[in-house]
């Protein structure tokens, strides 16, 4: 035990980078720009303002490129920039709203890869508003790893008219592809999910592409969606009852829970015989059981429609179409529905066929599936992503499809959710949860179901034509 | 940024305890056998004790069940055994040596799910060696999962025979199962990897199974294998110099790399005209930049064979005829190379043919991929595993054998290494490094090539018994 000793969590991750996704050199540049692209993404929609990005990477020679992303979002003041980049653990997407980042993790591990692969670092220019006033600060920084915080080496204030985020990283051993785990295929994938964005990226040869908006229409901010006591644990129940700041148990139920209204609080009790008026903290164990087996007994109303933000059936039809320009498309977006820990989530799926649907592989079109979870392309990982089991586990045939390896179709799906249980810290692939894999089979024998119809349709057309 | 937080580890993996590896009623309850066996199998070795385990579980109730787990190792002394059971990221395998464990995760993971789905504490038995006398205590304890540390409930001085840790854990929602993904298989498939264990499982049904010695051989106990020059990274270097306590950069050289002699110092001294006598706080990055470009052109002997101890090649045949009795077998022990950052690991690989070999799926048999990482059975996650992407890019049909989903075959796989680059804290699968890719290749390339020498001759004979 001379041995033992405890790592912070950046010493984790600088001896496990491939956990942060950063594993082989296109697969890295590519992780690094997704976990850019969300933040700012995240942050503008928060600030209710239509997210722009102007990204310019530089390429000072044979994998070694210079990156600079600027953002239009509300900025980062700068007392939190150093926590916000240096800290592992560390952001404000903890709670139950659906966003694209909730582990605290995504940029710090850019600032971890930029200074493990060239020594530099990083540059932060913020904007933000103080008191109506924009201020604007400038900060070098590198990352204590030992310590999980980070070093500031130079800090000014600077004039800005406009507030968002810009950082500077340098990376060594990273490459930029046009192959499908590049950095432009992951761009050209999220404007699909994220069509009030506009990106402009300035490749290494200095040729410019402008991803512009296709709508101008912020989409409506996602609400908080509490847990739902249809799936709730009783640690659930005891967690909160130790960090609660209410003072009964029953008013912490109505609060901490969605669909909990006083009529029902008033049934468990008669039920259970357990006093809700208690003190949270004096619930004991057995008691959350029991209180979490009526809930199970119980019929809630489903998780509300409201508080989840879909792409929405028509925008992801038209998203396939513009992309893809199929002979037919469909799209559909089910009805919330919980997995474990009454987590709310919704799954959405959209199929087309023809055009430039599927993918060619030799001679052959095999079906191309783009899996989204919150609006963000899944690129990797894709053998043991849900969304993939859920796919393969579907009979085919019965829609008129021989099968995956041979159908000139493209399958979209995309989960949102206030917390998407991925497998793994580089968030690729999503856990089977058996709610999530049903969700999936339901939405896309739904819309296999009129692929077939149209199928069907075209054949006896065809067959007509030949008399 | 009022939302602004950190979280602790065990916050982190309380939310995602599926990144813990549980995920699912029955592969929780085998993730949570892997991490106590792995557990006592390391300690038991690295005191050169022969492990010994008793494994008792009992069922309550529909997927409730008390496990109790006892080894024979040199136990955990008191002051650390919250710090064992109860900290996040703590541990004493984060050295450069060969070990199952690596990331200090595995048993806190088991506390933290007996304490999210029962509420009820941790109780240990541990005893030690103090001065040639045998201490031992007994504490019953539950994890602090804001702060990431333990909270003793009891404790007392109990009298003890034998050193060893006893660990007593409730749980629910898990399920025993005899199926693939269950203990008893996990229990089964990691005998044939360490035949000098043993372990005695009584399962729920009250039914006793001994899996006894196979070999009364301590391995040799793995050593401290250093850095690889050739590999080996400018932030390794400077990461290196700040935490060493050697007073000149030549030393620190020296004592920190393998194969890296008084010599080839003055050689690298020499080409890239650095002063290695300075301190190593003085280094910068640019020169430690310029020193691993000049590794990476000097020639270094591979890394020494003696410190990584593979299962060996006669083991790997000898066990997987013991438990697939099939008609041919062969395996195949690679020599040590590096992966990114200088680490070494070797590869072996076995493949038998006919007997038990191969899975059955309807009425066909498909070929069985059995993977181990440091004598550990990886049973999940196969799909992204370097193991299995490896054996599918083989041209299996050059063999003999058409393709792997129409083979009565069983490969084996085992990687060993001072750090194994898994993709998820779940450590369920190695990632794609292009050096470990190639290595399986090799290594069942070899081996097969042995199969269809077998599989000609016993065509060639057949043809002949038919004239
Ligand atoms: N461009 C930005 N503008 C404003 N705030 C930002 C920006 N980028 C990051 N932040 C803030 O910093 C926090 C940490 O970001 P980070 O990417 O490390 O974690 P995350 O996005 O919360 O989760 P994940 O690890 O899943 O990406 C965010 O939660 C957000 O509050
Ligand atoms: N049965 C045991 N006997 C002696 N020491 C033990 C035992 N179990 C755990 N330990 C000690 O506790 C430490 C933490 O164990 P833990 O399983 O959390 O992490 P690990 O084994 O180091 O890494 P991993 O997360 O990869 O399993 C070990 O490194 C070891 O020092
Ligand atoms: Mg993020
Ligand atoms: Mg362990």
């Amino acid at each position: 035990f001379e041995e033992f000793k405890e790592l912070t969590a950046s010493e984790f991750f600088r001896r496990n980078k491939q956990m942060l996704g950063f594993s082989g050199k296109i697969r890295s540049l590519t992780m690094v720009f997704h976990e850019l692209i969300t933040n700012s993404f995240d942050a503008a929609e928060e600030a209710g303002i239509l997210p722009e990005i102007k990204i310019d990477l530089k390429r000072l020679d044979k994998d070694h490129y210079i990156l600079r992303h600027r953002d239009n979002g509300p900025g980062i003041p700068e007392d939190f920039i150093t926590k916000v980049f240096c800290t592992m653990f560390a952001g404000s997407k903890f709670r139950n709203i659906q966003s694209r980042g909730q582990q605290g993790l995504g940029c710090s591990g850019c600032v971890l890869l930029s200074q493990m692969t060239t020594g530099k670092p990083a540059r932060v220019t913020s904007g933000y508003k103080v008191n109506g006033e924009i201020k604007g600060v400038q900060m070098t920084f590198k990352m204590d790893v030992k310590k999980n915080q980070g070093l500031i080496l130079d800090k000014k204030e600077i004039p800005l008219d406009s507030t968002g985020v810009c950082i500077e990283l340098h990376f060594k051993d990273v490459s930029y592809s046009l192959s499908e785990q590049g950095a432009y295929e992951y761009i050209r994938r999220t404007m699909i999910a994220n069509p009030h964005a506009k990106i402009t990226f300035r490749d290494p040869t200095g040729h410019v592409y402008i991803f512009d908006r296709a709508s101008e229409e912020i989409p409506p901010l996602p609400k908080e969606v509490l847990p739902h006591p249809r799936g709730v644990t009783a640690d659930d129940l005891i967690f909160m009852a130790k960090h609660t700041d209410k003072r009964r148990f029953r008013s912490m139920l109505t609060s901490n829970l969605s669909r909990m209204s006083t009529k029902r609080v008033n049934e468990i009790e008669e039920i259970t015989g357990i006093d809700l008026n208690k003190r949270p903290k004096d619930m004991k164990w057995e008691e959350a059981e029991q209180i979490v087996e009526t809930f199970r007994k119980m019929d809630f109303m489903a998780p509300p429609t409201s508080g989840l933000i879909p792409i929405g059936q028509e925008q992801v039809e038209k998203g396939m179409i513009e992309i893809l320009d199929p002979e037919f498309v469909a799209a559909t977006t089910r009805k919330p529905v919980t997995y474990r820990g009454g987590v709310a989530f919704v799954i959405e799926s959209g199929i087309s066929y023809g055009g430039e649907s599927g993918r060619l592989i030799g001679d052959q079109k095999k079906a191309e599936i783009m899996r989204f979870a919150n609006r963000v392309p899944l690129t990797f990982d894709q053998g043991s992503c849900a969304i993939t089991e859920g796919l393969k586990s579907i009979d085919w045939k019965r829609y008129g499809i021989r099968d995956l390896d041979n159908a000139p179709i493209t399958v979209f799906v995309n989960i949102v959710s206030t917390n998407v249980p991925y497998l793994s810290t580089g968030k690729q692939s999503v856990a089977p949860e058996p709610e999530i894999l049903h969700e999936v089979r339901q939405a896309t024998m739904k819309v296999a179901r009129k692929l077939q119809k149209y199928l069907r349709a075209k054949k006896a057309e065809k067959e007509e034509a030949m008399r």
